[in-house]
């Protein structure tokens, strides 16, 4: 079984690469990562 | 003769399961190839409009010989077949054992587990399904933090560019198909398929149909001081509109509303991505969790949130492991899921659980009347495409209903972060 999610969230218009702002999205999570319910995935 | 009868050993062999499954898929593909020649032969005699209406068609991935194979096979009577096998009782003395097996060979905590004594489960689809400790699961403490809805590994996340979600080895799929596109017309929704419940707000228990649903869509989001709704946010750049304000016209889902509309704006037409505005920045992002089997197999609330609406897909039941998402482009949005569709303070927020053979139940603790892997259901769906057939609109594949907030003005139903909203089940 699988989740999905999709969402809006605010992005930093430069793109993720050239560094965002504190106020943008930010994932805390690695690809592969075992993750446990009630952990972060990502943050603004 | 009579003494060959009398004197031959007759001697018993197992046969193999690989073998009994070949054999099915055997039957499956000549029942699917013997459908479609008539099909086809419907079609070069012109009959196809004095034919019986066709049932819901049955999509036929595209992969290697495995994939082939599988799509041949009944998978979701497989699936159901599989849940009544696990809800078999199982004899008291042999649950410790058994269970503790299925632990160490799918690598599950007893230590967290609700229920000490493991004799309290009677059988494997309890167990499965079972709670945990209090505590066990410790949420974020940071209110900004987007927290994972269950256990289980990051499969992929990332942002989404041109409508696309990327799958595992950089196969993608629309987020269109996944999500589903418009809102079903009215006579697409109409019967038992295509009725929602109330929350557990509606004490009467009654469902209702949104019929006043493409008015209520107005004001899905707001981007740069726009209203726009949520086929805005979600359609493809062909058809994403710039509207001043959502308006019974502009949110008509029909395609010819839908064309319309986009001939009056021809010139406002844009890319859904550049609804995004440069000040008040925002994009789409998507995460993909797999729940492996010996995982904690209920689902919480990721945030705070407000859930509109759900669309159900009563799709096929491919297996979701790693292995088979790598192979099969698309594989989600094949599956039987459950959309849940709402907004959260940054605006648009889904959550789509996606079934498998094994756990093609889902279950949302919210929705009394929706009912996932179920012949009744699938049976209504391929009751709507004919529908839909007889009246020569295409079949969007998917049901929908709406949620009515506790006071009954309010739409949608609220969840705080890490309310448990359901969960998968065996079968």
């Amino acid at each position: 079984s699988t989740v999905v999610l999709v969402f809006e969230a605010p992005a930093d218009r430069r793109g993720e690469s050239q560094g965002a702002t504190a106020s943008t999205w930010q994932w805390c999570v690695e690809k592969g990562q075992r993750v446990k319910m009630g952990q972060a995935l990502g943050r603004i | 003769l009579g003494e060959a009868l009398h004197s031959s050993k007759i001697q018993w062999y197992q046969i193999p399961v690989g073998l009994g499954i070949g054999f099915l898929g055997l039957i499956q593909f000549y029942k699917i190839s013997t459908r479609e020649q008539e099909r086809q032969k419907e079609l070069q005699d012109g009959q196809r409009e004095t034919a019986q209406p066709q049932a819901r068609l049955r999509v036929r991935p595209e992969g290697p010989w495995q994939v082939q194979v599988m799509s041949t096979l009944p998978l979701k009577a497989i699936s159901r077949l599989w849940g009544r096998f696990n809800e078999l009782t199982i004899p008291y003395y042999l649950r410790v054992p058994g269970f503790r097996l299925y632990s160490f060979i799918f690598g599950v905590n007893l230590d967290e587990v609700s229920e000490p004594d493991l004799h309290v489960y009677p059988n494997l689809a309890a167990f499965f399904y079972r709670t945990l400790k209090p505590g066990a699961r410790p949420l974020d403490p940071d209110p900004n933090a987007l927290l994972s809805p269950s256990d289980g590994k990051v499969l992929q996340f990332g942002r989404i560019e041109g409508g696309d979600i990327e799958q595992v080895k950089g196969m993608t799929y629309s987020i269109d198909a996944l999500l589903g596109k418009n809102t079903p017309t009215a006579s697409t929704r109409s019967g038992s398929w295509g009725r929602g419940s109330d929350d557990g707000c509606a004490q009467r228990g009654e469902s209702r149909v949104n019929e006043a649903i493409i008015q209520q869509e107005a004001e899905f989001a707001k981007v740069n001081g726009i209203s726009y709704t949520l086929p805005d946010l979600l359609s493809g750049p062909s058809n994403a509109r710039d509207l001043p304000a959502a308006t019974d016209e502009s949110t008509e889902a029909s395609p010819r509303a839908e064309s319309e509309v986009r001939a009056d704006l021809a010139l406002g037409e844009k890319p859904w991505y550049d609804l995004l505005s440069a000040d008040k920045t925002t994009a789409l992002y998507y995460a993909v969790v797999y729940l492996a089997p010996g995982d904690y197999h209920r689902f919480h609330s990721p945030t705070n949130w407000v859930v509109e609406r759900r669309r159900h897909f009563a799709g096929e039941l491919y297996s979701v492991s790693p292995y088979l998402q790598r192979t099969l482009p698309g594989l989600f949005t094949l599956n039987e899921r459950v959309v849940l569709l709402g907004r959260w303070r940054h605006g648009f927020f889904s959550y789509t659980p996606v079934g498998a053979t094994n756990v093609g139940s889902i279950k949302i603790n919210f929705d009394r009347e929706l009912r996932t892997n179920s012949l009744t259901t699938d049976t209504a769906a391929d009751q709507a495409a004919e529908e839909a057939a007889r009246r020569g609109e295409p079949y969007l594949g998917f049901a929908e209903a709406t949620y009515a907030g506790a006071s009954g003005v309010l739409h949608g139903h609220a969840l705080r972060r890490g309310d448990e909203m359901g969960g998968f089940q065996l079968g």
